[in-house]
């Protein structure tokens, strides 16, 4: 299967919250995401790495005009569920390669990642699907690590799309 | 737009890897995946999340059948960029509801987080994107995850599919 590079996409239309030390234990997840989805909050892409003794992080975007509803539901989760505290933070990019066949081109991620070595930028979060890898940076970033990107897989400048949430 | 579900996709053909405490500094990420492209070794689902104390972890799957060859080049890496360490797992299952319109949608992923938390089935890592939420499991908890979801969500056995790199 050839991987098919169709473009990139970057948002800076989103904040980021990350709950900080949740216990790595059944129901933590739902206990956090199920009264966001209640009160109607379109969080988008959610990361969640593997414990370190027994605690770890969840991190989510959400468009930022969400944040001011979300923040007492995160206060109240956040003590709800134990974790050691929640950060919020909108200066953030998401920049997006999308295309298919990624699956099986590991050197697509590879190249997206030496891109932005080069420019010297600093990868923040990395989430990948077969069809999409995206990294958050910061957006003051942002246009440089599109153009970056842009450049090393030599994509047309309609390859190119702003997102909104 | 209408959250549309259709299906659920299971994979219990991959290991993981785990490289432990790598600098946050711009290049890592580059310096992990480039060779690991170069030797053909596929990666599928890459997760990292935010930094603490300037050091975070890099996760990610391959087939395990890539395991033996990625080995060697995981242990030279994990030197090169000054990580901790590097640990590897091939006793994992992928869980992934597939559908459209996920991004609009937040009742989806809390809607999945839930059914696996009322089987007490224990999360271990989340990366979603607007048309897929997985999670990984424990490989001995593929059955049960699939029947909880599949219950939670009404779809038609059609609707669920094995997964393989
Ligand atoms: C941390 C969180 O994902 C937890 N492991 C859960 O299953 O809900
Ligand atoms: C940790 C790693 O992602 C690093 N921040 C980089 O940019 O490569």
């Amino acid at each position: 299967e050839q991987a098919i590079i169709s473009g990139i996409a970057h948002d800076t239309s989103e904040a980021k919250v990350t709950i900080l030390g949740v216990p790595d234990q059944p129901g933590v997840a739902a206990r956090v995401f199920r009264p966001l989805a209640d009160e109607g909050v379109n969080v988008d892409m959610i990361v969640q790495n593997a414990s370190a003794e027994g605690r770890t992080d969840i991190f989510f975007t959400l468009p930022k005009d969400d944040l001011r509803r979300a923040e007492p539901i995160l206060k109240r989760v956040t003590e709800q569920v134990g974790a050691r505290g929640v950060t919020t933070d909108p200066h953030i990019a998401k920049v997006s390669l999308v295309g298919a066949g990624m699956k099986t081109h590991p050197g697509v991620a590879a190249d997206m990642f030496d891109a932005l070595a080069d420019e010297g930028i600093n990868i923040e979060i990395i989430s990948t699907s077969s069809i999409r890898v995206s990294c958050v940076v910061r957006a003051t970033e942002v246009q440089r690590a599109v153009r970056v990107i842009h450049d090393r897989f030599a994509l047309s400048t309609e390859a190119v799309r702003r997102e909104m949430h």
